[in-house]
């Protein structure tokens, strides 16, 4: 049996949020050790996403038997929306489920919604995700990031991203016109989470699919700070960690073959 | 496409 309780409803709501639109069915992997893992490649096949929510991440965990939910993220979505952010809200499955249980509580108790999920077989490979070397790791403000992604892509497809050891810039190159954005490497003592912190042993340019950064910063809200790895010829990495686990996207550059 | 097989090299099915 599963059953997660978490403090709030608020981290699964911006979990399933920020992977719905790039993945439409995905497994949910439950283990005690492991707390609930996810692992999905988008429809395109140029981005994946991984999410960890460790066993710290919840008030309470258990998971006698290791699971796997297969589950529409659009039909949980819908089921994630009745809940309020703030209320506590618990998974639960039995050892051989047909549906996953989700259950809201009103922090005062007097409110407790109960719905009932069905879940499907879906037939995913399960893919190695090494540690990767990396020429650049560079750390900003997510809600930086996002505006750069959403703006960028009103202009081109294509967002190139180049980084030296004391800037990041970003460049767009479409029919209507260029543009560009530099965000200098700055530390900020006070606020820790403004920083711009750029970690390099190479400088980088590479080119990523606007669409897909649109997707990946639909994360934002899961965390101040995104990190971005990036090496020449090799998916980037962009991590939003959370308290206790992570969501990473593996997304594919843009290159000539 | 380029962008396809460069993440299905780089993520082996287990």
């Amino acid at each position: 049996m599963l059953e997660g309780k978490f403090e709030t409803a608020s981290t699964m709501k911006k979990v399933i949020e920020a992977i719905k639109d790039s993945v439409k069915l995905c497994n949910l992997n439950c283990s005690q050790n492991d707390g609930i893992t996810v692992q999905a490649i988008d429809d395109s096949r140029v981005l994946l996403i991984a999410l960890k929510l460790d066993p710290s991440c919840f008030q309470e965990f258990r998971c006698d038997k290791d699971l796997v939910l297969g589950l529409d993220l659009e039909s949980l979505s819908k089921i994630l929306r009745q809940g309020n952010p703030e209320d506590y809200l618990t998974l639960i499955a039995e050892d051989s489920p047909d549906s996953l249980l989700i259950v809201f509580e009103d922090s005062k108790k007097d409110r407790i919604s109960e719905f009932s999920l069905k879940l499907m077989d879906i037939d995913s490979d399960v893919l190695t995700i090494d540690e990767m070397e990396h020429d650049c790791a560079i750390t900003l403000p997510a809600a930086a990031f996002a505006k750069v992604a959403r703006d960028m892509k009103t202009l081109s497809e294509s967002l190139q991203i180049l980084v030296t050891k004391d800037s990041v810039k970003f460049k767009a190159d479409g029919s209507i016109g260029t543009g560009s954005v530099i965000l200098r490497a700055r530390t900020n003592l006070d606020d820790t989470k403004e920083s711009i912190l750029i970690d390099l042993n190479k400088p980088v340019n590479l080119t990523f699919g606007a669409k897909y950064l649109n997707d990946i910063v639909k994360a934002t809200p899961l965390a101040d700070t995104v990190t971005i790895k990036l090496t020449d010829k090799a998916p980037a990495m962009f991590e939003y960690k959370l308290q206790g686990g992570f969501l990473r996207y593996y997304l594919a550059p843009k290159f000539e073959d | 496409t380029v962008q396809q097989r460069l993440l299905t090299n780089f993520f082996k099915p287990r």
